[in-house]
């Protein structure tokens, strides 16, 4: 994952956070 | 066009000529607005980025996604995944967690939720990119320049694009790509949602940047 790229990074990133916050909900 | 920086782009992708055009920030929020607002239930919204690769030939890569999810959580619920495969998918999760936030940051609980089949489905696209006339369904949208809708189980499993079966065999119902300035918006459902010029236009509104 070393050279996973940054819009792919920026991605990941959002939707991690969004499943977070899905679980905290649910 | 911008330059090619090797510590940050994907194998074969070195150029990008709307890099400069698409911020990220807006990218997300344009295809979050796609689906929010949307009467039908769309599980998720990718853009597709198109660039070239090193012998010129025209490509599509992961630009930005917007994940929404399913309503009914149990429409996405492992129907393919094994006890070994559901570990599989939560230790692949578990150190994209430690990529993005650190591996020295606190153990997160949402982290070892399930990884539902369109969440999994979602995550490989992101490693995932398509020469445009190699036949697949974003690269057939981009070159044709039209819309392709594809609903119901059996033309998913039968369209002959790779993405769209793997599509099916994930729980999708409904798969869209949808050509814009720079690339193409692809749209994904676990329910038949049939075709709809309001979706088209609020696309072309949304992302024909130039």
């Amino acid at each position: 994952y070393v050279a996973f790229p940054q819009a792919r990074k920026a991605s990941l990133a959002s939707f991690l956070e969004k499943r977070k916050q899905r679980a905290m909900n649910a | 066009a911008s330059t090619a920086d090797p510590t940050k782009t994907h194998h074969h992708m070195i150029s990008s000529t709307s890099s400069q055009l698409f911020n990220q920030e807006t990218l997300q929020q344009r295809l979050q607005q796609l689906i929010e607002g949307a009467r039908e239930s769309w599980t998720y919204a990718i853009f597709w980025q198109s660039s070239y690769d090193y012998s010129g030939a025209s490509l599509l890569g992961w630009g930005d996604g917007y994940y929404k999810g399913d309503a009914d959580k149990a429409k996405s619920k492992l129907k393919t995944a094994s006890a070994a495969e559901q570990e599989h998918r939560k230790k692949v999760l578990r150190e994209l967690n430690s990529l993005i936030s650190g591996s020295a940051s606190a153990p997160d609980d949402a982290v070892d939720e399930e990884v539902t089949d369109t969440e999994w489905f979602f995550l490989v696209s992101m490693t995932q990119s398509f020469f445009v006339n190699s036949g697949g369904l974003p690269g057939q949208a981009f070159f044709s320049n039209s819309p392709v809708w594809v609903c119901g189980p059996e033309r998913l499993a039968n369209s002959g694009c790779e993405r769209a079966r793997q599509g099916h065999v994930f729980g999708l119902q409904t798969m869209v790509c949808i050509p814009s300035a720079n690339g193409v918006v692809e749209l994904g459902s676990t329910e038949v949602i049939a075709q709809s010029s309001d979706l088209m236009n609020k696309v072309r509104f949304l992302f024909n940047f130039n």
